[in-house]
């Protein structure tokens, strides 16, 4: 390994990261979580912590960008160059940029999160089978609306899992729009446009107005490119046109003539000669996960490396199943030493499922050919649990809330305690019929007014109030001001004397305590404010000053200035032996 | 049958790479990535001949060291790779 001249390394370990824009190849959420990977390959043996931040400077600025892109070091279009970033110091020192004119994928061909339908947010499945054919792109088949859609398995006909594909019909990105489609046709500078266009910008990324009148409304977005696009060229986002002629033959696939490299290419339009618009056809693109990975390996101090396995080399090499080599592990321990305490808890599967991703929104959008699927949400595997089970093998809580001082686990009618003070065995189970008369068996969440000391537990969609043992409810959580649509409220962490944060699927609420009302302003997005922990946290609570979220048996600890500074098991907290 | 396909290379609108020689490519890649300008003992930059830039850079790669531009160079030239600069001045 090699470190940069004079050893450049950060003088903080508290490092501090923000991703600036996007790439319309991936999915926000894959992107955010390919950086997030990529960070933890580093922060599993060093001491180092990353901490993301959605404004303001950060250490590490990340950024995609094309051929000039504000800095002395132009990308080359696609291959060639990938990427690069500076070693640690101020100012764009410590930053990473990701050349947009690359393909970005998780290495081994389009990875297309889908929206809507019924698959509640999973990847698609190519190829697929749907009424006889095998497709391995999204398709719009089998719809009259234009929207790209896939399978998330194998065979729509057998399973009925699907999902719409990213494009400029369904939503857009970054940009004023807050997400809105584009509107065709809209209007630009007095000009009418259909589709996408790079009119107007200088940086070759395509745009559409959200609204009919760009120059009225100055309402915008940028288009995510379907999976069907072409890369670079001077078409970027534009589909393949087969058949097309160049130079006088046919060609109904991509081609690789007419180039020395041997890449593949295809024409936008029926005729290359005619009107010269060209893209290279999609491949299996390059992992932003391991490209990023190595660039966040500069960005902390770390050199080329000359070991062909490592990390660090300067070539791209696609590894399924990466893990840091010897080598990368020496460099980064010889600027920041080895990681303290325990080590990273690897994940193990649980016995109740769990979804990666929130309830879709319920819609209509399905293949006109195919019927209907009956429900939009997966069912939850409901295990009932026996008093004499220990619970230190309850592999997902039903609640857990600070009450007095003591943590409260509880689960299916019963809750066990736990102190940190005295006596730390946990004591249990107790019935909460007992304590909480007329409460269900099944609680989503709970919390103690801080103020009053008066107890609030929600279960589905109604909440109940206890004084003592004195109980007024249930209620529906809208007397609060929450949604009717909303299915659940999932955590709570009390804000001071008077808020509470409500969470439920990615969103917080803050409920003021002396109005028993939503304060404007929410629901706010968990990332937004809560980086670095699980969004599909199905427990939240306050203990110790701390920030807790759960999933399964894992827990997220985060300090008050919103750093998460301990993962663990849950069962830690319980004080298992 | 036996006809060898000939084929005609155009330069396609907005695409960067364009068709270089190897000898052309090497130098490209030999400047940008440092191999060619190296710090003297007495810390001035000075330009080395372009086999010891070879050789440093198969070195760097972990290549066969024959100071020429053979056919591996010429490949692991071609690769994907970070625009970080190997040989930092």
């Amino acid at each position: 390994y090699q470190t940069f001249e004079g050893d450049l390394k950060w003088d903080h370990t508290d490092v501090t990261y923000r991703i600036l824009n996007y790439s319309p190849d991936l999915d926000a959420s894959i992107t955010d979580d390919a950086f997030a990977r990529a960070f933890k390959v580093w922060s599993d043996v060093t001491p180092l912590t990353f901490t993301r931040l959605y404004d303001g400077i950060a250490d590490i600025m990340i950024s995609f960008g094309k051929k000039n892109h504000g800095d002395p070091y132009p990308f080359d279009g696609k291959d060639g160059l990938l990427a690069h970033a500076y070693p640690p110091g101020e100012g764009m020192q410590g930053d990473a940029h990701f050349d947009d004119d690359e393909y970005w994928t998780l290495g081994n061909g389009p990875a297309i999160k889908t929206y809507y339908g019924n698959a509640e947010g999973a990847m698609c499945h190519f190829p697929f089978w749907f009424e006889g054919k095998s497709y391995s792109t999204c398709t719009t088949e089998g719809r009259e609306d234009g929207l790209p859609w896939c399978a998330t398995t194998a065979d729509y006909g057998k399973d009925g899992k699907y999902g719409f594909c990213p494009s400029e019909l369904l939503f857009t990105y970054d940009g004023n729009g807050d997400g809105a489609p584009c509107v065709f046709p809209f209007v630009f500078e007095q000009k009418t446009y259909t589709s996408c266009t790079t009119d107007g910008r200088d940086d070759g990324y395509r745009w559409c107005a959200t609204t009919a009148n760009f120059d009225q409304d100055k309402k915008y977005g940028f288009c995510p490119n379907r999976d069907t696009a072409v890369i670079g060229g001077n078409s970027e986002g534009e589909p393949c046109q087969f058949p097309f002629s160049f130079q006088g033959k046919t060609y109904t696939s991509c081609t690789s003539e007419g180039r020395s490299d041997g890449k593949l290419w295809c024409a936008t339009t029926s005729d290359y000669d005619r009107d010269n618009k060209w893209g290279f056809c999609p491949d299996q693109g390059y992992s932003l996960f391991l490209v990023a990975a190595h660039e966040f390996g500069h960005a902390l101090g770390l050199d080329h490396s000359n070991i062909k396995d490592a990390l660090m080399y300067p070539m791209y090499k696609y590894i399924a199943d990466f893990s840091l080599n010897q080598d990368d592990i020496e460099g980064i321990q010889y600027l920041y030493g080895p990681k303290k305490g325990p080590k990273p808890t690897p994940p193990k599967p649980s016995t109740t499922t769990s979804s990666p991703v929130s309830t879709p929104k319920p819609t209509k959008k399905t293949p006109k050919t195919t019927p209907s699927p009956t429900s939009t949400t997966t069912p939850s595997v409901y295990t009932p649990v026996d008093p004499s089970v220990d619970p230190c093998k309850v592999d997902k809580f039903d609640v857990i809330t600070e009450i007095q001082g003591e943590l409260h686990f509880f689960k299916d009618g019963y809750y066990w305690k736990s102190s940190n003070r005295g006596n730390r065995e946990h004591k249990g189970p107790f019935l909460v019929s007992e304590r909480w008369p007329s409460l269900p068996a099944k609680l989503d969440t709970a919390f103690e007014d801080p103020l009053t000391k008066k107890m609030y537990f929600f279960a589905d969609t109604s909440f109940w109030v206890f004084t003592g043992q004195e109980v007024q409810g249930p209620r529906r959580i809208e007397k609060l001001g929450l949604s009717a649509s909303l299915k659940k409220v999932e955590g709570a962490l009390q804000r001071g004397k008077d808020k509470v944060l409500l969470f439920s699927g990615e969103d917080y609420w803050r409920l003021d305590m002396k109005t028993q009302q939503i304060d404007k302003g929410y629901p706010r997005h968990i990332d937004v404010t809560f980086g670095g922990v699980p969004l599909d946290a199905h427990d939240v609570f306050l203990y110790n000053g701390h920030y807790y979220f759960c999933r399964d048996i894992y827990y997220w600890r985060m300090t008050s200035k919103r750093q998460v500074d301990r993962v663990g098991y849950v069962y830690e907290l319980l004080n298992c032996p | 049958w036996c006809l060898p396909i000939k084929s005609t290379f155009v330069t396609f609108p907005g695409d960067l790479i364009k068709n270089m020689t190897d000898i052309e490519l090497a130098e490209s890649y030999l400047n940008r990535f440092g191999y060619m300008e190296v710090l003297d003992k007495s810390g001035r930059q000075a330009a080395v001949s372009t086999s010891k830039a070879l050789r440093r850079l198969q070195n760097q790669l972990g290549l066969e060291e024959t100071g020429k531009l053979d056919q591996p160079t010429i490949d692991a030239m071609k690769q994907p790779r970070c625009g970080v600069p190997d040989v930092r001045n």
